[in-house]
Parts: structure tokens; C-alpha cells; sequence
């Protein structure tokens, strides 16, 4: 129930501030002074549930469009795919699959499906 | 996604963006919502990134998500990312070269991370974002402190093939980049540019406010079912504010 283009919605006004609040996102600390792989420990278990549910819903559409092959690829060769990353950045997100009990290679997928989404 | 940047005329540069993102991904019939953009909400949070117990940088992510999408350096720049799609060099061939072991290109994510951690100037942000080999094609959208210190950067996978830079003093006082090439017209039924166009030229530069911006990125379609959240930036000031949304119906789906 959306007219079609051309869009003529005039202009809001007045909705700042709005009655959210900036604080009803949480904000976590991610010292890098840590090892990498412990930077992101109390984010990952705290969202633990709500990251795993979110990457069962990537599976499934990466599924769709690959009929498994990048699952597959991502399941097998992972160390292979990993290899030219920034260290760190493997390392965090060693911690982060540690942290919320995922498997290593559906984090590399989620960290990645931007660039997959676009194509 | 829409990110702003825009000059006002004592200089001050902020900068602000909405988060769309989930399009074609499971749509949800009973809803009339995207499955993954619902699944990302619950997952939004802010991450103050410290050294020395001092915050570095700040950004806006999604939990399990390492690269840095939407974020800020305090008294340094800003930056936003929004998605392009482009049929000749999809990314597809980056991310072919990257499976094959060919691993020159830099997957984003890893590279806007990288940058907040080891960059310390809006200009070397702008040259580093504009020289370094991509996975995919992608635009880099950065603010400063300074008047003019705001670009969008139109990346393909090997260069920048644009710049649009803030250029007050020759009437450009924001940039404004969505999903489309600045040179193309958007598609018919995705033109969020237009819109907020107009609302931005309606508003003026010497109303540019992290408020009046706030009510812009929230003009439907602007604001949109792919919406997840509306983020404001004022590098200078420190401010990094972010706010989940929903569009409520009648609301366009992108």
C-alpha cells in the first residue's frame, strides 16, 4: 500500500530527538590492548543467540543462490581462505566463533557477506 | 543505505547515514518486512575501540561483525560505507581471485578497520580508501573537521573512478551518495537521491544540523523497510549518536 515513484512525501520535521534513546544500544568496550581473540569475548556471549540466528538466515540465502558450493568451500578449504587475512583480524575472529560456540568458518562467512551481498 | 555529509557556513562538517541493508534477502509476507534486516536489529551496538584505557575510535556494528561499516575518530574523520553494484567488475571476479588464492584486493570490512586503527588524518584516510585494491566495488564516504573536508568516493575493485568532494564556497555544501553512481540516474524505483535532494536543499546550509539531517534521513523513502538504523556523526564535537529504526507502514520496501 505505497503510491509508486516519483516519491512526493514532504520533508519531515521536528522528529529529533526521537523517543529512542542512543543508549538503547549497547556499547561495549573493545580494548586493543588484549589479545585479539579475547577483545571481543563478552560482546560474542552476550549476543551469542541472536548472532546465531541472524547467520542461519545467511546460510540459508547463500544456500539458495550457491546451492551449497560456498558452504562447502567455506566448510572445507577454510584455513586455505583465511591465510591471507590480517592475522588480528583471524585471530578475533577465532575468539568471537569461542565466545558464542559458531563455528569459525560461518564467522568468516558473516564477516564477509557484504561484499557478497553486493555482488 | 544514505549517508550525508554536509558543511555549514561557519565550517562545522557533520556527518550522518542510514543503514539499509537485507534487499532480495527473505521477505517476510506476513510482516511485510525483510527477514535479514529484522534479524540485524537485535544485533546493533557500539564499540568503543581503546588503547591506553583512551577511546581510539568509535563505531557502530553489528555483534560478530569485525570490520567497521559506520564510524568515527574523534577530532579526526568519519566514515561510512555504502554498498555499489555494478554489473562490470561485480566483485565477483575479487572474490573468484581471493577463493583461487590470488589475495591482492582487500576484503572492506578488514580495510575501514584497519584504517581507524592506523590512520590519523581525513587526508590520509581519503588517499588510503582511494588507493588500496578491493574485493568488490564499494563507496567510501568520509567527513573531517575541517570546511571542505567531506568526499564520496566512488570505488571500483582496482581504483577510484570518482571523487565529489565538499565544495562550499562554489555552492557544493553537502554530499549526498546512496546506492547509485552520482553520474547515472538511480533506478526508477529505488531514487532515494531525489528525495533527499530535496529535503536537503529545502533545509539549507545554515540549518544543517545533526537534527534537520536526523529528519531527513527519516523522509520515507529515505527511510525505508531496509532501514536498520539512522547514525549521526560530528568528528569534532566527539558525537557519534545511533538510533534503531523501523519504517512504519505505508512504507516503501527499499
Amino acid at each position: 500500500d505505497f503510491p509508486p515513484p516519483p516519491y512526493s512525501e514532504t520533508c519531515r520535521q521536528g522528529l529529533y530527538p526521537p523517543k529512542e534513546k542512543p543508549t538503547d544500544i549497547a556499547t561495549y568496550e573493545v580494548n586493543l590492548d588484549l589479545p585479539p581473540a579475547k577483545r571481543w569475548a563478552q560482546l560474542a556471549a552476550d549476543k551469542a543467540a541472536e548472532m546465531k540466528d541472524l547467520i542461519s538466515v545467511i546460510k540459508k540465502l547463500v544456500n539458495s543462490f550457491s546451492g551449497g558450493l560456498i558452504i562447502d568451500l567455506v566448510d572445507k578449504d577454510l584455513p586455505k581462505l583465511l591465510s591471507g587475512l590480517p592475522a588480528d583480524s583471524v585471530a578475533e575472529m577465532q575468539g568471537i566463533a569461542q565466545a558464542a560456540n559458531i563455528p569459525l568458518g560461518e564467522i568468516f562467512l558473516y564477516n564477509v557477506f557484504y561484499e557478497f551481498n553486493a555482488f | 543505505c544514505t549517508s550525508i555529509v554536509a558543511e555549514t557556513p561557519s565550517g562545522e562538517i557533520h556527518h550522518a547515514r542510514d543503514m539499509d541493508f537485507g534487499l532480495l534477502m527473505g521477505w517476510d509476507t506476513q510482516n511485510d518486512t525483510w527477514l535479514l534486516t529484522e534479524k540485524l536489529r537485535p544485533l546493533i551496538v557500539t564499540g568503543d575501540f581503546t588503547r591506553n584505557n583512551q577511546t581510539i575510535f568509535k563505531a557502530v556494528s553489528f555483534a560478530g561483525y569485525i570490520g567497521v561499516l559506520t564510524g568515527m575518530k574523534p577530532q579526526k574523520f568519519s566514515l561510512t560505507v555504502n554498498e555499489r553494484y555494478s554489473v562490470k567488475g561485480s566483485g565477483l571476479s575479487g572474490i573468484l581471485k581471493w577463493i583461487l588464492g590470488q589475495r591482492t584486493g582487500s576484503w572492506m570490512g578488514f580495510l575501514t578497520r584497519d584504517v581507524f586503527e592506523n590512520v590519523d588524518t581525513y587526508a590520509e584516510a581519503k588517499a588510503v580508501l582511494s588507493s588500496k585494491l578491493l574485493i568488490g566495488p564499494i563507496y567510501f564516504i568520509i567527513g573531517g573537521v575541517n570546511s571542505g573536508e567531506g568526499a564520496v568516493l566512488s570505488r571500483s575493485i582496482e581504483k577510484t573512478i570518482d571523487t565529489h568532494d565538499l565544495d562550499a564556497k562554489n555552492g557544493t555544501w553537502f554530499v549526498l551518495e546512496t546506492n547509485y553512481d552520482r553520474w547515472k540516474a538511480p533506478l526508477f524505483i529505488d531514487d532515494r537521491r531525489t528525495p533527499a535532494t530535496r529535503c536537503m536543499n529545502e533545509m539549507g546550509a545554515a540549518n544543517a544540523t545533526l537534527a534537520n539531517l536526523f529528519n531527513v534521513l527519516n523522509t520515507k523513502p529515505v527511510l525505508n523497510k531496509l532501514t536498520v538504523y539512522t547514525s549521526l556523526m560530528n568528528v569534532k564535537a566527539g558525537i557519534l549518536e545511533t538510533y534503531i529504526r523501523f519504517c512504519a507502514d505505508p512504507c516503501w520496501p527499499w
